[in-house]
């Protein structure tokens, strides 16, 4: 009984299955050829409705609106480039070669040439795309793994102050430890041995570090662009990357 | 919390109980 949720693992990943946000579009078709300017003004389209779903979603996470808001706010803040580079890769990983961004925004590797520094980013997430092609990534396994770098991601914070806040941190490691579990029984279901499930759990957690590299990466870029004045940023994509690179720095 | 969290989009966001699409 998943830890004081009251929800057994089978109920907890139906309820962040059904969390999942909806797709999302352009709001402006972009023609080609694609320039720097056209691609990053996209590319920061996407992700700032994407934001505003995120929110949506974390807050029916079972268990997260209980934390102080605070944590919610620092949760978000470090993982959000996370959570959207693993959706970018749920949402390639049966075409190869390719990132789809949306559906009326699909993109390989040469059409990233235009946007200075880019490409190396595009080609970071191809081969991580491959590998979760190569593990089969099951739905639900993705669902428990987006969970998981949401609950994870307060590494970075500074030590609780109130009652409250260490409160709400133990809160956080009991939530994770029920989506580690949640994870463990979608595992379980495929029929591999005992220790084949043990390996996979360990491979699909491995990639988790290879994200947060490649969402640092992402950051570092998409602070270069804002800098160089190729995009302009919307309002909560550049409070979010802000509250990214004050931390950093 | 701050003053300066407060005024976050984001502390808005999480702290409005209607969805945040609406909001946005």
């Amino acid at each position: 009984e998943g830890r004081g949720l009251g929800l057994s693992p089978e109920q907890l990943v139906n309820c962040i299955l059904e969390a999942e946000p909806p797709q999302i579009y352009l709001r402006e078709p972009i023609n080609k050829p694609y320039t720097e300017a056209s691609m990053m003004t996209s590319l920061t389209n996407l992700a700032d409705q994407e934001l505003v779903l995120m929110i949506s979603w974390a807050k029916k996470i079972p268990g997260f609106v209980e934390l102080t808001l605070s944590d919610q706010v620092h949760l978000l803040e470090c993982c959000w480039l996370d959570i959207l580079m693993l959706g970018l890769m749920w949402r390639s990983v049966d075409h190869p070669g390719k990132l789809i961004f949306s559906p009326d925004l699909r993109l390989n590797r040469e059409e990233g040439n235009c946007v200075e520094g880019i490409m190396e980013i595009f080609d970071m997430l191809l081969a991580t795309t491959s590998r979760f092609r190569e593990l089969k990534l099951q739905r639900e396994e993705y669902v428990c793994l987006k969970a998981m770098i949401l609950l994870n991601s307060n590494n970075c914070s500074s030590l609780p102050q109130t009652p409250e806040d260490v409160e709400s941190r133990g809160k956080v490691l009991r939530l994770l430890d029920s989506v580690t579990d949640a994870l463990v029984w979608t595992i379980s279901r495929t029929g591999l041995s005992s220790q084949q499930q043990s390996i996979r759990l360990a491979h699909l957690l491995m990639l988790l570090s290879h994200i947060r590299h490649l969402s640092n990466k992402g950051i570092e870029h998409l602070s270069t662009m804002k800098r160089k004045n190729v995009v302009l940023l919307y309002d909560l994509l550049l409070e979010m990357l802000d509250a990214n690179t004050s931390q950093s720095s | 919390t701050s003053l300066k969290e407060k005024h976050k989009i984001l502390h808005r966001l999480l702290q409005n109980s209607s969805s945040p699409v609406d909001l946005a």
